[in-house]
């Protein structure tokens, strides 16, 4: 016996524990997701698996900003004309790109791939719905949408985030709120009596139209600008990673329309790092050096211009760029 | 990449979505 446990021992090679321990890590999880199928077959509402405090830590240690802005510079190579079409063709049918209702069909027209993602669509292709007082800014999928209760926003069924984390402390405009009734951050958010907040999250696929518009007519007052990771915002990994658009770069747009306190906020991405707002040219995105948890604030008010930014319904807006 | 809207609004506005669908710019979101 001992003989064998020996020959064995010195058979055992490095690979074959990986080979074990990953094996049996993807045997454990797979019997987990077989579980939460028979629980949900009996009718049983699972609850999602969020990464624990290790998981998040270990996933935000990747260095999602360096590869970002690795595959933005990646895109900006200038492609030969006959590479053009082959590259653009691939990226077309891997996402499900409809050219069709691009303003130029012709692909050999894009330089690179970045010029290609940000690319215009035909002024017909989306007509803006006129019967109702908020659109979608932009094409993709509707993550979750409601009302905002106690103060936090869910990002999908059952997986939260702090609004307050979200936006960064209220402090766009001076309200004269009495202490008592300043109540909590969503009390300060709305300005009218008999009110509520409300929110709705729509995540944009790699092949979906990357440019946003605004959403209705309104001011924009202020913009804060939180850098931050560039973690997936995949719908799988919004059902992973608690507040994970709490720690992504984001740019917050806030000011008022017809019924009081309006925003919107891009989030970026791994592959789609940088955030543009056609009439602030100063926000610079996905800088290389930035301090965990910070913001940067910038009022479009001024004693020039007591407006701010005032944006139609439909109105181009901005546009999530590559790296 | 994601867009958040954050607003307020009158008690009745209503959402005429479900989460999953696509929806494209321009396609109506809700109205009060």
């Amino acid at each position: 016996i001992q003989a064998a446990s020996l020959t064995t021992a010195t058979r055992l090679r490095p690979v074959h524990v990986l080979v074990g321990t990953g094996g049996g890590y993807v045997g454990y999880w797979q019997y987990g997701k077989y579980k939460d199928r028979e629980l949900e077959r009996q009718g049983i509402e699972v609850p999602p698996h969020v990464a624990n405090e290790m998981e998040v830590a270990l996933y935000k240690s990747i260095p999602t900003r360096l590869l970002s802005r690795a595959w933005g510079r990646l895109n900006q190579v200038e492609l030969p004309m006959w590479l053009r079409k082959p590259v653009y063709s691939l990226y077309i049918w891997t996402f499900g790109v409809n050219m069709k209702e691009a303003a130029v069909e012709d692909l050999q027209h894009y330089r690179n791939l970045s010029e290609f993602f940000r690319r215009k669509l035909k002024p017909q292709a989306r007509p803006v719905c006129n019967s109702h007082c908020v659109i979608s800014p932009s094409d993709g999928k509707i993550l979750h949408f409601g009302r905002v209760k106690n103060c936090e926003v869910e990002q999908v069924k059952g997986v939260t985030y702090s609004l307050e984390t979200f936006l960064g402390p209220q402090t766009w405009t001076d309200i004269s709120k009495g202490e008592d009734d300043a109540g909590s951050f969503q009390d300060l958010l709305v300005t009218k009596d008999g009110n509520q907040l409300f929110h709705c999250i729509i995540y944009l696929a790699p092949g979906d139209y990357h440019c946003f518009h605004s959403p209705t007519d309104w001011r924009v007052a202020h913009r804060r600008h939180f850098p931050g990771s560039l973690m997936s915002v995949n719908p799988g990994v919004a059902r992973w990673i608690k507040e994970l658009f709490c720690h992504n770069e984001r740019v917050v747009l806030s000011g008022e329309w017809v019924h009081g306190f309006f925003s919107l906020t891009a989030v970026g991405a791994t592959n789609v790092g940088s955030i543009r707002i056609y009439f602030d040219r100063d926000l610079r995105t996905n800088s290389p050096r930035y301090c965990k948890g910070s913001y940067n604030d910038f009022s479009y008010i001024s004693s020039t211009n007591k407006e701010g930014v005032c944006m139609r319904k439909g109105e181009h807006l901005g546009e999530f760029n590559l790296g | 990449s994601t867009i958040v809207l954050v607003f307020e609004a009158p008690k009745d506005f209503t959402f005429n979505l479900k989460a999953g669908q696509k929806i494209r710019f321009g396609e109506a979101l809700g109205t009060m």
